[in-house]
């Protein structure tokens, strides 16, 4: 099955 | 300081309906160009950023960076005391304990004052890289709502195909499955019922829909949204408030098979 991903593997931390 | 005068609360009233079940305490962040907001979902799955330029205050004033921290719960509170045709006015000080909010009626001599407590809330800021779509989607806001509800009682996922032949949304439950098309289509007559779809490659992801779900609650704001899409990265959905004021929503992918 999908795993949900995080938002943190695509935009990086200011 | 800041005071930064609203001509509608109701304004500001949908912006926090649309994100109190997402978000709850959160940093407004005002300076000379507006006031800003970004927070993510206690998942981190899902991030909400929200742009008020100044072009949507008259007037509007904030001399230096000022961070409101906000509990949105508490803010709700608040706005309810406010009628969507009210005037309203933030006020705070340069290193403020608490956020002042004056409602006033253009209709007869009410005014309504309310000071909110703040908190010191420390939030990480995620850099969102500018991203070229493969595909851009503009309908009605109220069509992707229902689209979203209507497949959220079939399923938690969707699956959000955009090629030259439209964008299908589709799902697979228990009880079975569904899927809605949409083509490219112009109504003279309503232009706000348009969609326009915008592709430069194929896309296909997969989403999970309590969360696009959630997202349609800033509906009110906008009676458009733009939905992009490129493969494997988050989506974009966003509403346009007044000027260039937005509401956006970004939602991580569901990935692998």
């Amino acid at each position: 099955p999908k795993q949900q991903q995080t938002l943190g593997k695509f935009f990086g931390k200011k | 300081m800041l005071e930064a005068r609203l001509e509608q609360a109701s304004i500001l009233k949908k912006v926090v309906d649309a994100i109190k079940d997402l978000v709850q305490d959160c940093n407004f962040d005002c300076n000379d160009s507006g006031i800003a907001l970004q927070a993510m979902d206690n998942s981190h799955v899902a991030l909400v950023s929200m742009m008020l330029k100044t072009e949507t205050f008259s007037p509007f004033r904030c001399d230096r960076n000022i961070a409101l921290g906000v509990n949105l719960t508490s803010l709700t509170k608040v706005l309810r005391a406010a009628q969507n045709e009210d005037i309203l006015t933030l006020k705070a000080e340069d290193a403020p304990d608490v956020l002042n909010l004056v409602f006033e009626s253009s209709e007869n001599d009410r005014i309504s004052e309310y000071d909110l407590k703040l908190m010191d809330i420390d939030q990480e800021h995620l850099g969102i890289p500018d991203t070229e779509y493969a595909a851009t989607i503009s309908m009605p806001s109220a069509e992707f709502k229902r689209i979203t509800t209507d497949l959220m009682a079939m399923s938690e996922s969707v699956n959000i195909e955009a090629s030259k032949d439209g964008v299908k949304f589709s799902c697979q439950g228990d009880i079975g499955n569904g899927s809605i098309t949409l083509r490219q289509h112009t109504n003279v007559d309503k232009p706000a019922e348009n969609i326009e779809i915008e592709l430069s490659e194929p896309v296909s992801l997969t989403f999970s829909l309590k969360y696009l779900v959630n997202f349609c609650k800033a509906s009110a704001l906008s009676s458009t949204v733009k939905i992009c899409l490129s493969n494997e990265v988050p989506l974009l959905v966003e509403y346009n408030i007044s000027a260039s004021s937005y509401l956006r929503f970004y939602l991580a992918p569901k990935i692998g098979d």
